[in-house]
């Protein structure tokens, strides 16, 4: 905004200059000359994006020819980890929702959706009517741009994005970030998950006929059982059981950033993870680990048809607060008053306990908003 | 931003056999660039 006020000012002084008849060569009032510093500012950001396009660009070439990705920390992993990248969140998120002149509204939105390909046919009102590069950010779309799958046996994505992993959990209850390197499932939940306990439960029914000793364990890991008891497991194994499934998907900052319930649902819990803002590219998933563990999120926990279902929506640099529509009092990418990251996670569980906040296929849920 | 969703779904596991046959069934893969209400995923009897 500073340089396009400037490059304003200066047109018009232009202007002037000429009007008056002024044939002066000095600087003073040189429509032309832009800072030094500017020219330098956008050669070196320009010089990053191609270089970054270049780095992406090897990276599809790569995954084409079958290269699966590794982890490879490096030093930009660890200069990362030493960065305000909250304060940098917050600072973008206050810039961002600086209210733009009507004029330079279309302008802008539309600079964006270029840089990041968004369809911008689909978005729900004028483009001069986003005050904000914020308000545009979190558009809705237009009446019927996202038909939502009828099937009644069907299970729909909550977001526009790209699907970065799917899969059934096996024994280990992990996640795989990169190749040779997993998360667990229930560090991305919360220790207190419903996760193990409702896996468990059918479970310890067949082992507390054979085991009584087992009855007691109420809080037992499906991985702690599956150790204790291997026999035990192989027997129920024979039986249809329900598997445990998870897909991540990643949502690129042209994406629609709101995130809709994928079934009928009921969300019995929230929890509130207040960790880092690393960003949640494709390379900061090879160089940092434990990245989405690490990062702030919420979690939604439930029941569903089939049973146990939760949604956990990861925060990152830019996109670094999440607004929950159920609980519009929730506040996340706060300042930090603490020095030491805190690992307990804040809970609410929604009242009438036992039956929650009813959602249906489609609704909306949350919103990913610009810091 | 990154969504990661964990359900459970009708799956059915063969003693006999190590891999699990599954009613639910993913309708993406890897890679795949989705809509949100598109189906990821359904399942059958």
């Amino acid at each position: 905004l500073f340089f396009l006020r400037k490059l304003h000012t200066t047109t018009k002084q232009a202007g002037a200059s000429i009007n008056g008849g002024g044939s002066s060569s000095d600087s003073k009032g040189n429509p032309f000359l832009v800072p030094g510093a500017t020219v330098a500012t956008i050669l070196m950001l320009g010089a990053l994006h191609a270089r970054r396009m270049y780095s992406d660009k090897k990276i599809v070439e790569a995954r084409e020819s079958g290269i699966e990705l590794e982890i490879q920390p490096d030093v930009k992993a660890k200069f990362l980890s030493m960065l305000p990248l909250r304060s940098i969140s917050r600072f973008w998120g206050s810039v961002s929702s600086t209210e733009l002149p009507v004029w330079l509204r279309p302008y802008a939105h539309r600079a964006w959706a270029r840089a990041f390909h968004s369809n911008l046919e689909e978005a729900a009102l004028p483009l001069d009517q986003y005050a904000s590069l914020k308000d545009f950010f979190v558009r809705t779309l237009k009446e019927g741009s996202r038909p939502i799958d009828s099937d009644p046996r069907s299970l729909i994505s909550p977001v526009d994005g790209t699907v970065i992993r799917v899969g059934e959990l096996k024994e280990g209850v992990l996640i795989e970030q990169v190749k040779g390197f997993s998360y667990s499932v229930s560090s991305l939940l919360g220790a207190g998950s419903f996760l193990p306990l409702m896996a468990a439960s059918d479970i310890q029914e067949d082992i507390s006929c054979q085991e009584n000793n087992l009855r007691d364990e109420s809080r037992k890991s499906w991985w702690r059982i599956s150790l204790a008891s291997p026999k035990l497991r192989e027997s129920s194994s024979s039986r249809p059981m329900k598997g445990l499934f998870y897909c991540v998907i990643y949502l690129r900052p042209g994406d629609y950033h709101r995130i809709h319930s994928p079934v009928d649902w009921n969300v019995l819990l929230r929890r509130h993870f207040s960790g880092r803002l690393y960003p949640v590219n494709e390379r900061a998933t090879r160089t940092i680990k434990n990245l989405y563990v690490e990062n702030e999120r919420v979690v939604l926990e439930g029941r569903w048809q089939e049973g146990y279902i939760a949604m956990a929506a990861i925060g990152a640099t830019n996109i670094g607060s999440i607004e929950l529509f159920i609980e519009p009092a929730l506040k996340t990418n706060q300042p930090r008053k603490k020095l030491l990251q805190s690992e307990a996670p804040e809970e609410r569980v929604y009242e009438p306990e036992g039956t929650g906040v009813m959602l249906k296929k489609g609704d909306e849920v949350a919103v990913f908003n610009m810091g | 931003s990154t969504v990661v969703l964990v359900f459970q779904a009708p799956a059915l596991k063969k003693q006999e056999d190590e891999a699990s046959s599954s009613e639910f069934k993913f309708c993406v893969e890897r890679g795949d660039k989705i809509r949100m209400g598109e189906a990821l995923g359904r399942w059958h009897d």
